[in-house]
């Protein structure tokens, strides 16, 4: 599914460069259960949107699912981001002033499928979260750890074969995160993969894998020695 | 300091109406350590925004050093919140296009303090938060951590008499957690309130209060026994 081939990811020249990848190359089967780990700043989140095919690389190749994607035009990229990957971002993303509800069937309605089983699935997903009372809810009008339960339902609706999720447990408390961690399980168990970037050691115990990385780099690949 | 008077805060009416407080009584003192815990959407974030007075009482009233808050104009409120209060909010809130320098003098430049004091403690502050090589950066060129580290040195920068804190390491790893937690311990051991908003456990055993809450009520108030 995911294959990261030397790739560098600079930002600025000369002197001034930060190297935020340094030569990280990575392979991820249909199906496993990854999490990544690193001191902040250690190109946790920039490697995630390598993956998620949202930012280019510097140097080196990246492959999802065997396409190169850096043969591809920004419109066959959303596509299939849109069809294979569900996101779950560091800072939520949701869309200011639109409810919950509109929010999560957002991803639905960019793949033409109508509003009848939009909403239905969308309220679904928004159940799943354990947010049904606030589905007319905009951002502004939800805690932290709504928002954060809202961008989970939203990259769970178009059931992805691929979760990136970047510290999604973050704003939760720990019954929010045990439900949520539950939730990963049964979609892993489904076949979906699933790759979740964390600081919570109860968090990556859930993984089968667990990848550390440091200034830009891999350091650690190791299959989690409880599971 | 703060003397929260049986506060309601309620949005909407009638059926749908929602409170987020519900009959909230609080007294913190001068030099106190306190954390509140409670599961997403118990009211935590809107207290933190009642008790600095960020947000109007439904019904209730509210102190702020033996001032009644309800009877201040704005400019008065931004002049007080500006010179007593740092914040730290759950989202951030850092100014886009704008660098971790300058959001971290912004609070500076509103109290008329000179360009060249503003630059020096703006410098120092970002440094004691290790991001002295990041002072140039943008928000967008930060990583989660980052701009959760330039939100504190910026609420920091004014040295406040109280300081309020929400999530404050909730982007941060482990080391970044030790480090901030002993900023805290430093600050509040100088004599200043501090009051931290938080699902972690071992970021509420440094207060030496700790206050739960559940469905906007206060549930628990018990001084931390391991202090
Ligand atoms: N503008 C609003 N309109 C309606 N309801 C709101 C509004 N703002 C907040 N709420 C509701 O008030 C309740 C309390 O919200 P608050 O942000 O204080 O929770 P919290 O304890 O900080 O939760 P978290 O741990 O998720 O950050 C929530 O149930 C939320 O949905
Ligand atoms: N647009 C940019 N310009 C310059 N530097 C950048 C830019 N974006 C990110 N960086 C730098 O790249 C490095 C990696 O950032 P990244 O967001 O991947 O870290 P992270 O591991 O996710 O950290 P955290 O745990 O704090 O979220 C950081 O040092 C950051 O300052
Ligand atoms: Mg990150
Ligand atoms: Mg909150």
């Amino acid at each position: 599914v995911i294959d990261v081939r030397n790739v560098i990811k600079r930002y600025g020249v000369g002197d001034a460069a930060i190297f935020a990848l340094n030569d990280v190359s990575l392979s991820i089967e249909q199906g496993e259960y990854v999490a990544i780990m690193g001191p902040s700043g250690s190109g946790k989140s920039t490697l995630m949107n390598i993956m998620g095919a949202l930012d280019n690389v510097t140097a080196g190749e990246y492959f999802l699912d065997g396409i190169d994607v850096s043969s591809l035009g920004e419109n066959e990229l959303s596509i299939v981001r849109g069809r294979k990957i569900g996101f779950i971002f560091q800072s939520f993303n949701l869309v200011p002033r639109t409810s919950a509800l509109a929010n999560v069937e957002l991803p639905l309605a960019y793949q033409g499928i109508k509003l009848k089983e939009r909403r239905m699935r969308a309220l679904k997903a928004l159940d799943l979260v354990g947010l049904s009372d606030r589905v007319n809810h905009e951002p502004t009008e939800l805690s932290g750890g709504q928002q954060q339960r809202a961008a989970v339902a939203r990259a769970l609706v178009t059931r992805p074969a691929l979760l990136l999720a970047d510290e999604p447990t973050g704003a939760l408390d720990s019954k929010s995160t045990e439900d949520l961690l539950d939730l990963f399980d049964q979609i892993n168990e489904a076949g979906r993969t699933v790759v979740v970037i964390t600081h919570e050691n109860d968090v990556a115990a859930r993984a089968k894998r667990i990848i550390r990385m440091r200034d830009g780099k891999i350091i650690e690949d190791v299959l989690n020695a409880k599971k």
